[in-house]
C-alpha cells in the first residue's frame, strides 16, 4: 500500500506546472525515503530530477517500493481540479495499475477522487556525477525568469558569462542583440533578493532559450534559483521546494565548433 | 546556428 498526503495541494500543483512543458510521461519512484522522478524531455536535451522527501508529507506510507509510470498531461489536468488549499492524498496498492488522487476541501464538505491509469515505462536511469562547479549563482528566481523571457526575444540561445564581479546574460539574433548584467550583491541583508556568486573560475556557456523558458515555470516554487555551471558540462538550474525537496533541471550547453 | 548536445552524452545510462 502506498499513501502520501499533503495538507495543501499547492506544492504538487506547482510541481506539475513546472514539468508539464518538458515531460509527457515520467516514472514516479516511491520508497520509504520519498518520491523521486528522473526523466529526460523527448529530445533528450534536458533532464528533470525531482525529489520529495517522505518526512515533508503530513502522512506517508510506502510498504513496498513502487515505480509508477505517469502521464504528465493527465496528471496536470487532475491536479488542476484541486484548489490550492485542498488536502491531497495519493494512494496506490502494491504493484498498481492505477493511482488515486483524493482532494479534500478545508471545510471537509467536499471530497473528490480521481483515478488515473498508470503507463508501463521502461526504467531509464542516468548517472549524474557529483560535480564541483566553477560557478554557483544564487539569484531571485523571478529575476532569472524575467531575463530568460526578455532575452529570448532576441535570439534562440542565451550566453551566460559569470565572473566574481557578476553574471552577464546575452542574446544575439538577426535584428540585434541584448545583454543584462547583474552585479554580485554587496550587503546580503535580504537573502531572497541577493545575487550571490561562488566562483572558482569564470565560465561562459550558451544554452537554448526554449529549455530555459521551460525551467523557469518552476519559479512559483521558490523565491530563489541556484545556477551551477562549469565549462562544457550541463547547467544545473535548481529550485528548493519548501522543506520537502527540490527540483533540478539539467541542460546540455550548446557547443561552439 | 550553434549545435545542441544531448544530455545523455554527459550522463551515462546506469
Amino acid at each position: 500500500m502506498f499513501e502520501a498526503r499533503l495538507a495543501q495541494s499547492a506544492i504538487l500543483k506547482k510541481v506539475l506546472e513546472a514539468v508539464k512543458d518538458l515531460l509527457t510521461e515520467a516514472t514516479f519512484e516511491c520508497s520509504d525515503s520519498g518520491i523521486q522522478v528522473q526523466a529526460m524531455d523527448n529530445a533528450h536535451v534536458s533532464l528533470v530530477s525531482l525529489n520529495l522527501r517522505s518526512d515533508g508529507f503530513d502522512k506517508y506510507r510506502c510498504d513496498r517500493n513502487l515505480s509508477m509510470g505517469m502521464n504528465i498531461g493527465t496528471m496536470t489536468k487532475i491536479l488542476r481540479c484541486a484548489s490550492s488549499e485542498d488536502t491531497v492524498t495519493l494512494r496506490a496498492v502494491d504493484s498498481p495499475d492505477n493511482i488515486i488522487f483524493i482532494f479534500e476541501s478545508q471545510n471537509k464538505e467536499k471530497l473528490a477522487e480521481y483515478e488515473m491509469k498508470l503507463i508501463n515505462m521502461d526504467l531509464e536511469h542516468l548517472g549524474i556525477p557529483e560535480t564541483m562547479y566553477s560557478c554557483v549563482v544564487k539569484m531571485p528566481s523571478q529575476e532569472f525568469a524575467r531575463i530568460c523571457r526578455d532575452l529570448s526575444q532576441f535570439g534562440e540561445a542565451i550566453t551566460i558569462a559569470c565572473s566574481k564581479e557578476g553574471i552577464k546574460f546575452s542574446a544575439a539574433g538577426d535584428y540585434g542583440n541584448a545583454n543584462v548584467k547583474l552585479a554580485q550583491t554587496a550587503d546580503s541583508d535580504k537573502e531572497e533578493e541577493a545575487v550571490l556568486i561562488d566562483m572558482q573560475e569564470p565560465v561562459k556557456l550558451t544554452f537554448a532559450c526554449r529549455y530555459l523558458n521551460s525551467f523557469v515555470k518552476a519559479t512559483p516554487l521558490c523565491a530563489q534559483v541556484k545556477l551551477s555551471m562549469s565549462s562544457d558540462v550541463p547547467l544545473v538550474c535548481e529550485y528548493q521546494i519548501g522543506e520537502i525537496g527540490h527540483i533540478r533541471y539539467y541542460l546540455a550547453p550548446k557547443i561552439d565548433d | 546556428y550553434i549545435p545542441q548536445v544531448k544530455i545523455s552524452v554527459f550522463f551515462g545510462e546506469l
